[in-house]
């Protein structure tokens, strides 16, 4: 699974997610990707998240959306949002895998709980990162 | 004005750490740099996120080392279904594609979905249809298909009928 989140020079998010599914899945069988909410989302007074993972556990927990969520209705920063999610509501719920998240303020965080994730991100400063491990 | 920032992942399929050899780890470092040189430069020049996201998850598709577009993995009849969606933080528009196969980056038919229709998400033959009516480039299965993901799919299904269990969660990720 592939994906990108932005923060434009007017504050404005987006989110984007595509992917292949997993090796010898079931014909028909649809992960979080293509699920807005789940694997990807996308607000301009929260964030906009693209995630990356075991599909199904991340649909039942509505990964993104609750990102969202956590920051709108509990007032908590991006980074502790997604922390929560990512290493509480997956990680102790077989939902191996992570995310990546950019709120309007340009702030990234890039969690997962798995053995590494295949990420990168720059800022407008230039400052180019790319990472698989931790 | 904000300062502008971009993040991208690029998931490979079922590959486990073991075999991570230092030229495909320098393959996978390339694809994710130009991924967000791409982004990079349209948020340089003042461009929405966006059109950003779209492009740097076009060079994730293209790039075969990564699962989705070129390169996506097999489902157990040995071809390749792919799913793609997109949402917009200005006004939260959203498009998704699900289970397709054709066109080259499916993260277009799925922009082209929330552009060009009243519809979140389409699937099957009238998601090629919206993708064919916005003039995406489509392309054969010899386009998509990658030895390694076809060989990941054997090595998958002979530990199946071996009945040999793994519970790697790197095998469950896209």
């Amino acid at each position: 699974t592939v994906g990108a989140v932005a923060c434009d020079v007017n504050g404005n998010l987006a989110a984007a997610t595509s992917t292949g599914g997993m090796t010898a899945k079931a014909p028909g069988r649809v992960g979080d990707t293509p699920i807005i909410g789940a694997g990807t989302y996308a607000d301009n007074a929260t964030c906009a998240v693209s995630c990356t993972g075991h599909g199904e556990v991340f649909i039942r927990y509505t990964a993104a959306a609750e990102i969202a969520a956590r920051m709108r209705h509990a007032g908590q920063s991006l980074e502790d949002a997604a922390r929560h999610v990512v290493m509480e509501d997956l990680g102790k719920n077989d939902g191996s895998g992570g995310l990546i998240a950019v709120d309007a303020k340009g702030n990234i965080t890039l969690p997962f709980n798995c053995d590494g994730m295949y990420r990168g991100s720059v800022t407008q400063d230039g400052d180019f990162e790319t990472l698989i491990y931790r | 004005m904000s300062k502008f920032s971009l993040a991208v992942h690029g998931g490979a399929g079922t590959i486990l750490p073991k075999n991570l050899t230092p030229a495909l780890e320098a393959g996978y470092h390339a694809g994710l740099r130009r991924a967000l040189e791409v982004g990079q430069e349209i948020l340089a020049k003042g461009g929405s996120a966006m059109d950003a996201v779209t492009a740097s998850v076009c060079a994730l598709e293209d790039e075969p080392l990564f699962n989705s577009g070129r390169g996506a993995v097999f489902t157990t009849e040995g071809v390749q279904e792919m799913d793609a969606s997109v949402m917009d933080g200005r006004n939260r528009m959203a498009g998704a594609v699900s289970g397709i196969f054709g066109p080259r980056n499916p993260i277009r038919a799925a922009r082209a979905v929330m552009e060009n229709t009243d519809h979140v998400m389409l699937i099957g033959p009238n998601a090629l249809k919206v993708a064919r009516d916005a003039g995406l480039p489509f392309e054969d299965a010899a386009y998509f298909f990658t030895q390694e993901r076809w060989d990941a799919l054997q090595s998958t299904m002979k530990m199946r009928a071996e009945g040999i269990e793994d519970n790697d969660p790197a095998r469950r990720h896209g």
